[in-house]
């Protein structure tokens, strides 16, 4: 996190905010409720609380504005500048203009009002942008599900810097962005696409391309915004070009960018016992056409070619993978099924039914 | 007479990078990147800070993965001290 230069902050903790103009893109309503959870976001890990006042001059002054608006920084329509925000202090200070241009709205589609003014409100409090990726503070705009969004630890830790920690008994925290090189980092779910790596970790994936030395980090929400975060198993049908995410008893299929149509759907329909309540890891082995789903310490077999369940399943992990045990994420590649439990990654050979090498969970990312 | 493609292309990207490191990186509008004061190129100096901050390849040459950042939908206030 940054603080704006000369580490300007409002003297008071009572700040007041007031809607100065609304967008035509939203209903009114839906606009009171984006900035109110928007200033939540900041009052729920500070001292700070904000109200709403009508007419007067108010600290917090939002608004909606084209183009030129008087104040030597004049938007520039659709995309680029979505908003910016002045720092704590009089006049303009604290005050927060939205690009009227743009597309506002409170789901995944054009820009998420909620998002950009909790951006914006960040310097309004007299935070600078950030360079992690995860932030809040980060410059480029991100779309996270409203309903998931949590304020990152990054965040939290530059405003409490400046105005102290939250009057709660419980301090709250936020999530941290992974590091590729991380030793400590382990994986949610990882699948191969089109010749690529991706590696699921709460709401961002890891992107590796063979042919690129550095790893890619973007919010799962940037190439599938209607995905939920949290995806538990993954695996790529190459026959059908396809990828199928689990996260609970739900899972999804992808083709490059397109969810297929009426996902998501019950897993059951694959032929789990109702028992089963979310899947652990997948992988699909290619030369058989089999894909192999692990749940805590039992497999299942699935014939893709018949569409169901091979008979004599579930059988115990142990049993058939040696000493693996429990997995939290599997892909093959290259003839060889690579298990990830925890930290740990082991290398199978299905032809022997042997592990053939055992790595760090980050070894495919040249740290 | 009609500027090939490609040309184009370099004249547009060459106005995309003046102008986010102008509004963001604090670039001076009156630099003109081929003259060189006391032997810096201040443009790829500033180019060198924005691919620093974005955790990209630091280069100090607009190249594609710089551009694309460039291009992406972000706020108005600079990353640096104005």
């Amino acid at each position: 996190y940054v603080f704006t230069a000369g580490n300007p902050k409002w003297k008071k903790t009572n700040l007041t905010y007031r809607i100065v103009n609304y967008t035509r893109k939203m209903r009114q309503t839906d606009v009171d409720e984006a900035i109110q959870k928007a200033l939540n976001v900041w009052s729920s890990v500070t001292p700070l609380t904000f109200q709403k006042i009508e007419d007067k001059i108010a600290d917090i002054m939002i608004s909606f504005a084209y183009r030129d608006h008087r104040d030597n920084s004049p938007f520039d329509g659709p995309g680029g500048l979505l908003a910016h925000a002045f720092q704590p202090g009089e006049g303009l200070g604290g005050d927060v203009h939205m690009d009227e241009e743009e597309t506002w709205t409170k789901d995944g589609r054009g820009y998420n009002l909620f998002i950009v003014v909790a951006h914006e409100l960040g310097h309004s409090l007299g935070l600078s942008h950030s360079n992690d990726p995860g932030a809040l503070m980060y410059p480029n705009y991100a779309y996270t599900d409203p309903k998931e969004f949590l304020l990152p630890q990054d965040d939290i830790d530059g405003i409490q810097a400046i105005y102290g920690q939250s009057n709660d008994a419980v301090q709250p925290t936020g999530p941290t962005t992974p590091q590729a090189c991380d030793p400590n980092l382990t994986f949610d779910a990882i699948t191969t696409l089109r010749g690529e790596m991706i590696f699921f970790k709460g709401r961002y994936m890891l992107r590796k391309h063979p042919e690129r030395s550095e790893t890619e980090l973007n919010f799962i929400s940037l190439f599938w915004p209607n995905l939920p975060s949290g995806i538990q198993a993954a695996y790529e049908n190459i026959e059908r070009d396809e990828v199928l995410l689990f996260k609970e008893d739900k899972y999804w299929v992808i083709r490059g960018y397109d969810i297929a149509y009426g996902y998501p759907k019950p897993i059951y329909r694959l032929g789990f016992p109702k028992t089963v309540k979310r899947v652990n890891a997948a992988y699909n082995d290619e030369t058989t056409g089999k894909t192999y789903f692990f749940v805590a310490d039992r497999y299942w077999r699935y014939d893709e070619n018949k569409k169901s369940m091979d008979h004599g399943y579930p059988r115990k992990i142990i049993s058939d993978f040696g000493k693996i045990g429990r997995v939290d994420a599997a892909f093959q590649k290259d003839g060889y099924v690579y298990f990830f439990h925890k930290t740990t990654q082991f290398q199978f050979d299905p032809r022997t039914k042997r592990i053939v090498n055992q790595m760090e969970s980050i070894s495919w990312f040249n740290c | 007479f009609p500027v090939a493609p490609e040309e184009e292309d370099e004249g547009k990207n060459i106005n995309l990078v003046e102008t986010y490191l102008q509004n963001f990186y604090n670039l001076q509008k009156d630099h003109r990147p081929h003259l060189r004061q006391g032997g810096k190129n201040h443009l790829a100096e500033k180019l060198k800070e924005m691919q620093e901050f974005f955790g990209l390849q630091v280069t100090g040459k607009p190249d594609r993965d710089t551009l694309e950042m460039m291009n992406k939908p972000r706020c108005g206030v600079p990353d640096v001290e104005q």
